[in-house]
C-alpha cells in the first residue's frame, strides 16, 4: 500500500486543479523557499483531519482556500484527495484504489464554511476516515507526518507529553 | 491498560537503542518511564551518549545531536508500529552533511518496506532519493510541481542558483 | 520615555523596510505599534509581503521567508545602532541556496563596518567568508580548532565527507 | 574595534587552554555536528554576563566547567577572556587592547562555586563590563549575538516581548 496520487484544487498555494503522481519508495521534494513544498505536507494532514486547523498553519479553515496569488480572485472552495493503492486489501474497502477527499467551501455570507469528507466518491465523515486509515496505522496525531520545524520539539517537550506518544500507539 | 504501554515502551525503547547506535557510530542512548509503578503518573525521559562523550542532559546536546536523538525516536517507532507511508518535513535542517547523508540512507533502506516523501533543500539528501519531484513558484503566488527533475535541473532551473551548496 | 522609543521604532522600521525589500527582491515588510498613544501598553508587530504574494498572516510565511523576515530585523537594528562584533549561529538553517548565499553577501558587505563570526554548515555561506575556522572533536569530547582552512580542507577533513552537500 | 582573540580554558568542551585568534571583517566558523562551534558563541555570551544561565545551555554555571571528555577528570574551574583591539578608543580603558575575563571556580565543597570578573587582568565586576561594553553598544541583551534556533523566534515570539528589544535600545 502507498499513496499513489495527491490531488489538490484550490489549496494554498496551488491554484485550481493539480494531480500530483508518487512513485513507491523514496521520493525527495524541492524547490524554493516559499515555493509550496510544505503546503503539500499540509494538503495531506488536512485529509488525515488533524485535531487542529493550527497543526495546517491557518487560523481557521477558510484560510487554507487560495486566495488568489498577486492578482487574482480568492476562491471558494478547496478540495484535496490522497488516493491510496489498496491491491494488498489493507483497507477495508473492497475497491484497487481508495480516494479519500475532503472539501471546505466558504458559505454564501463568506464568514461559515461547510468541511465534508468523501471516500471513494461516497459523503463520509472523520469518523469513517479514522477509521479506515487505522487499519494501515496513518493517524494525522502519530509521527506518519514530521511537519517543519517538529524535529527540534521531540527533545524540548516535556516528558509527559512524550509519554502521551506512546499512549496513543499503546 | 498499563500492561499495554509498557510493552510498547519496551518494544520502542529496544529499537531506539539499535537506531541510535546505528546512527551515531557507536553512541548510546534510551527511553527511560519516570514512574514505573504508575507510568501513567509520570513522563518519557530520553538519555543520550553521542560516541566519546559523557552523558548529558539532554538540552546540553549541540542542535544536530539533538536531530539524531529525535530521527532516532521516530524511526524506532516507525518500526516498532511500521505504517505504509511517511511524510519528513526538512528533518536535515541542523544536520551536518555526513548526518544528514546517514539520516538520508537510513530511509533510502526504510523506503523497501514503505513510502517515504522527504521535503529538503540539501544536496546530500536529494542525492539519495530514488525519485525527485520539484516546487516553484514564479511571481504570482501559484505554486507549481514538476514531476522527475534530476538533480542537474534542479540545482540550475528550480533552486536558481548555479553552484548551489 | 515615549518620544525616545518612538524615534527608536522610525529608525529601525526605515532600515528595516529597505532590508527586506533587498533581500526578497522587491518585497514589502514593515514595523508596526499596536497601540499609538501609548506604546507600552501593546507589542510590535511585523508586517510582510513577500513578492508576488498577498500579504499574509505572518504564521503563514513558510520557514524560509520567515528567515527572511527575521534576519531583516537582526540588520535593521544593527543599522540603526551598530556595533563593532556580532555572532550569528546557523541562522542560515532554513533558507535556500539562493537566499543563503544573499544573507552571505549582506553580511560580506556589513563587514566592512563590523566583525562578524558566522555559524554554518552551508557551502553557500562557507564561500562568501573572508576567513574560515574549523572545530573538530576526535572520539575524546574534546573540541579543538583549526585556524585558517580553505575550503577545500573543509569538505575533505573536517566535515568528513568527500561529495558534501 | 574588533575582537582580536578569545582564549578559553576548560569552558566546556574546550580542556585546558586556547587561543583562538580572530580577523576583522566575516569569519566563518565550520565543522561537524557536536564538535563545538555553539561552544564558541557560549564562550563569547558567557563574558558578557546573560542575564541568565539558561541562555548559555547550562542548568548551573558549574556545568560550563570542562567534565573531563570521555575517560578524564573534569577541571575544577572555567575562564574565558575576549580580548578586544582597541586602537580607536572606543572602550573608555586607555590601552590598546582591552581584555575582559571571567573565570568560575567551583567551591572545595563540589557544591558552590565562585564567579569573578576582571578588566586587563585587576578584578572587577559585571556591572563594570556593562558599563565598558555599553560605550561600544554591545551588549548580551541586544541582538549582537543570535544564538542557534534564535532565528525562529522572532517572528514566533509576542508583540510584547518583541517591542521589548526596542526598549533596550532606546
Ligand atoms: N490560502 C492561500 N492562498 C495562497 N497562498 C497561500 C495560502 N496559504 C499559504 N499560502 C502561501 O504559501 C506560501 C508558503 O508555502 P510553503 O510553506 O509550502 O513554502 P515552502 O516551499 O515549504 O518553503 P520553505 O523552504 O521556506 O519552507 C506562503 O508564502 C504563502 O503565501
Ligand atoms: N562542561 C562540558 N564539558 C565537556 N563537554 C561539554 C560540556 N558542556 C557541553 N559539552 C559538549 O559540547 C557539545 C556540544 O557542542 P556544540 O553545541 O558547540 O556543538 P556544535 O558544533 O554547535 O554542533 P551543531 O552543528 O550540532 O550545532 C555537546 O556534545 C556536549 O557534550
Ligand atoms: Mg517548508
Ligand atoms: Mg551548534
Amino acid at each position: 500500500m502507498y499513496l499513489k496520487q495527491l490531488e489538490v484544487e484550490n489549496f494554498k498555494s496551488f491554484k485550481g486543479k493539480l494531480s500530483i503522481p508518487f512513485m513507491d519508495g523514496f521520493t525527495a521534494i524541492t524547490g524554493p523557499n516559499g515555493s509550496g513544498k510544505s503546503n503539500v505536507s499540509d494538503a495531506v494532514l488536512f485529509v488525515l483531519g488533524p485535531r487542529s486547523s493550527k497543526a495546517i498553519r491557518a487560523g481557521k479553515l477558510t484560510d487554507l482556500i487560495f486566495n488568489g496569488g498577486k492578482t487574482g480572485k480568492p476562491a471558494s472552495f478547496c478540495k484535496v484527495s490522497l488516493i491510496f493503492d489498496n491491491s494488498e486489501n489493507i483497507l477495508p474497502i473492497s475497491t484497487n484504489e481508495v480516494k479519500l477527499t475532503r472539501l471546505v467551501k466558504r458559505s454564501k455570507n463568506q464568514i461559515g464554511y461547510s468541511s465534508n469528507f468523501y471516500v471513494n466518491g461516497k459523503k463520509s465523515t472523520l469518523g469513517d476516515f479514522d477509521n479506515i486509515l487505522s487499519h494501515a496505522r496513518i493517524s494525522s496525531d502519530g509521527y506518519n507526518i514530521v511537519q517543519q520545524g517538529d524535529i527540534t520539539n521531540i527533545v524540548s517537550m516535556g516528558g509527559v507529553e512524550r509519554r502521551q506518544i506512546l499512549d496513543e500507539i499503546a | 491498560k498499563k500492561t499495554g504501554l509498557l510493552k510498547v515502551f519496551d518494544g520502542i525503547n529496544e529499537k531506539f537503542k539499535d537506531v541510535y547506535a546505528d546512527l551515531s557510530d557507536g553512541g548510546e542512548a534510551e527511553l527511560l518511564i519516570e514512574n514505573m509503578t504508575d507510568p501513567f503518573q509520570g513522563g518519557l525521559q530520553i538519555k543520550a551518549r553521542p560516541k566519546g562523550k559523557k552523558v548529558h542532559r539532554l538540552e546540553a546536546l549541540s542542535g544536530g545531536e539533538k536531530g539524531l536523538v529525535s530521527m532516532s525516536f521516530i524511526f524506532a517507532i516507525q518500526r516498532y508500529q511500521p505504517s505504509p507511508f511517511y511524510v519528513l518535513d526538512e528533518v536535515d535542517q541542523n544536520l551536518d552533511a555526513l548526518n544528514a547523508r546517514n539520516i538520508a540512507q537510513m530511509i533510502k533502506r526504510n523506503s523497501e518496506r514503505a513510502q517515504f516523501l522527504q521535503i529538503s533543500l540539501r544536496e546530500v539528501t536529494l542525492k539519495e532519493a530514488s525519485n525527485l519531484v520539484g516546487v516553484t513558484m514564479q511571481n504570482d503566488g501559484i505554486s507549481k510541481v514538476i514531476m522527475k527533475v534530476d538533480l542537474g535541473t534542479v540545482k540550475k532551473d528550480i533552486m536558481d542558483i548555479k553552484d548551489a551548496d
